[in-house]
């Protein structure tokens, strides 16, 4: 059983590592990763040893193979995709990013009820109705659906979502999702990331 | 001093509380905040004793004066507002959610380079060129900035707010901005919530 913070520390760590092999690194050290997630040298040891990766104090750990370690771990054994439902200003954003930094999650399909935008291609992502979800999800290897709709639409998505298969929903509207207890959603808020940056920008940068 | 993740907490706990407020309840138990972020009753508890409210385990907490007393450590003494630079997807996405959530931190100003942006007025905030940023910014009384531009550009942004005197930076963009020690920076990725929901929606939802 893995906690939910050591999941997230262990995504943002191999990010940065990808980083640095890109820029030529080959040995890392644990202060470095720590610093990146705003945790101590000791914390990283412990979730690297966690998993069952050593390395020596003097020489630090392997970049790459910790970067394979940690997608082990957090890659699903087949290919599993994203499906995105609500392609307005956000949507268009998070399908323009996802379009340049190619993660192990692709966007495999996104969804709208606007009619200029169904049957598009946006940033390499096909825009099919709401009418054709679950006949796209049966095809597809869909585990998670990203809920990027205005917030009176956002319930009845995330049943469609659930009925269709999704295990797994990352929620940007701002109302919580009723789920039955098999599913995890993931609320995004970034009203909540900007208040505790102004909290710290006031009171010196934090911890 | 204030951990970070206990601010992140208490604005979270206050979002909701005024969800609760406005559909007509008046007491809230610490078992509902702690469901809420994914903690502990007894965790809320701790919380809400730091910063000195206390309830009773029969009757709960008074959700009103709580909302205030987290108010009164959260939000600045005297008005504090925001600018956004990068007026993109993401960034009409932003102004979008801001202009209808009024939130205790208004976006003051926008910034971006296309001219068929500057001038404009998006919903209810006005685009600004950005040459005009050092002046728009001794005059309003921004202490946060969000990084919303092209990777290429975070840094030289970043490096211009801060020398205009904001001291706390909400970044979007996948680099990690070099600021001086004062200056506190949150990183948010969309691409880190994916992995964490993809990983817990195959291995049922987590703690
Ligand atoms: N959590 C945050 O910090 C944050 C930040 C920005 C936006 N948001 C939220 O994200 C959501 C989207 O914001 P936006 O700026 O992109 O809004 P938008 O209005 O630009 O886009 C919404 C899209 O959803 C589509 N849509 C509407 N009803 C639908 C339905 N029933 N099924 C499928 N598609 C539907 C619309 O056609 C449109 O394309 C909103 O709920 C907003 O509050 C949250
Ligand atoms: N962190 C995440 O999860 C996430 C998700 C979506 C997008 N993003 C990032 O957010 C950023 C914006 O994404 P987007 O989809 O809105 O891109 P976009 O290209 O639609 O918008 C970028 C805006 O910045 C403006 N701009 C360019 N150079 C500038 C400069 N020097 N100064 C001021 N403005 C400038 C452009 O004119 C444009 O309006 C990108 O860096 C992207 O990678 C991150």
């Amino acid at each position: 059983e893995i906690p939910v913070r050591m999941v997230e520390r262990l995504s943002a760590y191999r990010r940065q590592l990808r980083r640095w092999v890109a820029e030529g690194r080959t040995r890392i050290y644990s202060h470095e990763l720590g610093a990146l997630v705003g945790g101590t040298p000791a914390q990283v040891r412990r979730d690297l040893m966690t998993i069952g990766y050593t390395g020596s104090p003097a020489r630090g750990y392997e970049a790459t193979g910790l970067i394979e370690r940690i997608s082990q771990l957090l890659d699903a054994p087949t290919r599993q995709g994203v499906a995105l439902v609500g392609v307005g200003y956000l949507g268009r954003a998070i399908l323009n990013y996802f379009s340049k930094t190619h993660p192990d999650l692709p966007i495999l399909a996104a969804f709208d009820v606007a009619p200029e935008k169904i049957g598009r291609v946006l940033d390499g992502c096909r825009c099919y109705a709401m009418t054709e979800l679950e006949a796209v999800l049966g095809t597809q290897p869909v585990t998670v659906g990203i809920v990027a709709v205005p917030v009176e639409a956002a319930q009845g998505v995330a049943d469609r979502l659930i009925q269709a298969g999704v295990r797994g929903l990352l929620n940007f509207t701002p109302t919580r999702l009723r789920v039955p207890p098999e599913v995890y959603v993931e609320d995004v808020d970034i009203a909540v990331s900007l208040e505790k940056v102004a909290f710290f920008a006031r009171h010196g940068a934090g911890s």
